[in-house]
């Protein structure tokens, strides 16, 4: 009879668990492993077997890696965001690291204006990346920063700025709406701006994941994501289902404190992980 | 809502006295849902439902409620005796001063921000606070401490450049005793709790400055990983306390039952915003509230 192979019930179970335990969250992880069973009835598969189609399947949800969109004149413009502690400063100097590896020259923004000593923060780290950093006093507005920076870059014909900005809760609407502003006036000061708003997602966040990169699309339009801590023991399965719900990609892993602790987002080492 | 979810499940049950064993596995199954929704730990989730499914066959269906509000009642019970145990907002002093607190957790939990809120707190309960800033790694981590400190008017210990947080630590409690501070709060450097050489550098601060209270400041919208890293941190630190920060978000909180599961140790306090004064003692049956929607 066609379909109708015993399934391996305690397997399954735990692939399920390892899923839910990679904070996949529960609507994901059981459309995977209803899927997963079908395929088990169909053709037989067993502990290896299921494993390894579970692998496919999350695997199939990333499609090949597009390189990101081309930029008209006037420097790339990045804006880093997200909520409160994720990792927004160091992955911005990281990020300004691999631009001056790559030979490309980049200027860091301190738009985060507000939290103290992160002006600071964010001038050491472009001391130990040998970058220019464009700031202004604690208090000052945001978007002032990054249209005084977004001018100078153009005038010195600079390649690429990366603007780090203030944690915030996507729960609170004046912060989300200083957001859209710095967007809108990246955008007057170079056609096309910003052309990244990368979303840093902490590795050991659990659903809120997806309620985040929901209000920060809303707010500033989210065109890649970057999953930091995965040096950590969390999986980071919550950004496979922000990569689902809304067709970000992951676009930057960040695994550790220091400057070149960032790599490429890896799908096959990623879905390794969230599997187990 | 979990209520309005049980309601269409129980619709069928109109009329009985007892919950019967199919209903029941419906309603736990909506139940695990919910919670895995809100973060509760796999394990934790199973072991609850375990209680919850004793505790539901067990009882007659009360006259003054529906099979549906029973169950969810046996939830919340459930619930809110894990999280509700231990005092909330109370913290251990030692019989000689100074009482020495650390601050310890993940990269971004929170703690420098925490340490500011408890130093005001004790401020505000008339006592005297010392902040130490033993974070030497992260870049202007003292710097932050000394600016948030200064902006509600505690005092933070001036290090001329150590790099050893042991000595930076017990530097703090010589000053506190020199000065006439009753509490040392001491700002850690988030590490990952898998770092050997970072878990055990806090090993030794501890065993230098023997502190009443070691609070695992944890942030609220962690998910499944938080029974691992509270875990791990209980069993090389002896934690007395947590601290979970940013539920002024909507993160629905699951990691406050995963920790309080995993590793017996009390939820005193909770950050609710960035303001120093945006700290409170934690409230139980409001996060059993808002972990079940
Ligand atoms: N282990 C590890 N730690 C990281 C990683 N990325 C950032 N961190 C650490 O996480 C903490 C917070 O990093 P920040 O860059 O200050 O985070 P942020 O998002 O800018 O924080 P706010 O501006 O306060 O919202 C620091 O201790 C960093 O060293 C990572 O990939 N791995
Ligand atoms: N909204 C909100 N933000 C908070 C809360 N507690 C801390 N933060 C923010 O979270 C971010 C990280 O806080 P820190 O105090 O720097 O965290 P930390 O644990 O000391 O970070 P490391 O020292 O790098 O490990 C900052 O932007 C804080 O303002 C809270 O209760 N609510
Ligand atoms: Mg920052
Ligand atoms: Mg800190």
């Amino acid at each position: 009879v066609l379909g109708s192979k015993a399934v391996d019930e305690d397997a399954i179970e735990e692939l399920e668990a390892s899923l839910l335990q990679a904070d996949l969250g529960p609507a994901l992880a059981s459309e995977v492993i209803g899927r997963v069973r079908e395929r088990a009835r169909k053709d037989g598969l067993d502990g290896e077997g299921l494993r390894g189609a579970v692998r496919e399947a999350l695997r199939a949800a990333f499609p090949p890696a597009g390189g990101p969109p081309a930029v008209g004149a006037g420097p790339r413009v990045s804006l880093v965001v997200g909520v409160n502690g994720g990792g927004k400063t160091t992955t911005v100097a990281k990020l300004a690291a691999r631009e001056r590896l790559a030979g490309r020259s980049v200027i860091l923004v301190a738009a985060d204006t507000f939290r103290a000593a992160a002006i600071d923060q964010l001038a050491t780290w472009a001391g130990r990346a040998g970058v220019e950093l464009v700031k202004q006093r604690e208090g000052a507005d945001p978007s002032a920063v990054v249209f005084d920076a977004l001018r100078a870059a153009r005038q010195r014909k600079i390649d690429t700025v990366l603007v780090d900005t203030a944690g915030r809760l996507h729960t609170k609407s004046n912060l989300m709406a200083e957001l859209g502003k710095m967007s809108r006036v990246a955008a007057r000061e170079v056609p096309g701006a910003p052309h990244d708003v990368l979303l840093v997602v902490d590795a050991t966040t659990g659903q809120n994941g997806l309620s985040q990169a929901q209000e920060f699309t809303r707010a500033a339009g989210i065109t890649g994501v970057v999953l930091t801590k995965l040096d950590g023991t969390a999986k980071g399965g919550v950004a496979l289902a922000i990569h689902r719900q809304l067709g970000v990609p992951i676009r930057y892993v960040g695994v550790g404190e220091g400057l070149d602790d960032l790599l490429d987002f890896d799908p096959d080492a990623y879905v390794d992980g969230l599997v187990g | 809502s979990l209520s309005e979810r049980m309601q269409g499940i129980f619709r069928s049950l109109s009329g009985q006295v007892r919950i019967n064993e199919s209903v029941l596995s419906d309603a736990l199954r909506e139940i695990r849902v919910a919670l895995l929704e809100a973060d509760v730990h796999v394990g934790v989730v199973r072991a609850l439902l375990e209680r919850v499914r004793a505790k539901a066959l067990g009882e007659e269906v009360l006259r003054s409620l529906s099979p549906a509000q029973m169950v969810v009642k046996i939830v919340r019970d459930e619930l809110t005796d894990l999280l509700g145990e231990g005092e909330p907002g109370r913290l251990k002093f030692a019989s000689r001063p100074p009482s020495v607190m650390l601050l310890v957790g993940l990269q971004g939990s929170g703690k420098t921000t925490t340490a500011a809120k408890l130093g005001l707190w004790l401020k505000g309960s008339g006592r005297y606070p010392l902040l130490v800033p033993a974070d030497v790694y992260r870049p202007a981590a003292i710097e932050q401490l000394v600016r948030v400190g200064k902006s509600v008017g505690l005092k933070v210990l001036e290090h001329a450049g150590d790099l050893d947080p042991v000595a930076i630590a017990r530097n703090g409690v010589l000053e506190a005793r020199r000065s006439g501070y009753d509490t040392v709060l001491v700002d850690t450097a988030g590490r990952l709790h898998i770092d050997d050489a970072l878990m055990d550098e806090l090993g030794r601060v501890r065993s230098a400055v023997e502190p009443v209270e070691i609070l695992f400041v944890a942030d609220a919208m962690t998910g499944q990983d938080a029974v691992r890293s509270a875990g791990e941190f209980h069993r090389a630190l002896g934690l007395t306390g947590i601290v979970l920060t940013k539920l002024d978000g909507d993160a629905r909180g699951g990691a406050a039952l995963s920790i309080r599961h995993a590793t017996g140790v009390p939820i005193k306090f909770v950050g609710v915003g960035e303001r120093p004064s945006e700290f409170e003692p934690f409230h139980p049956d409001r996060m059993v509230g808002r972990i079940l929607g």
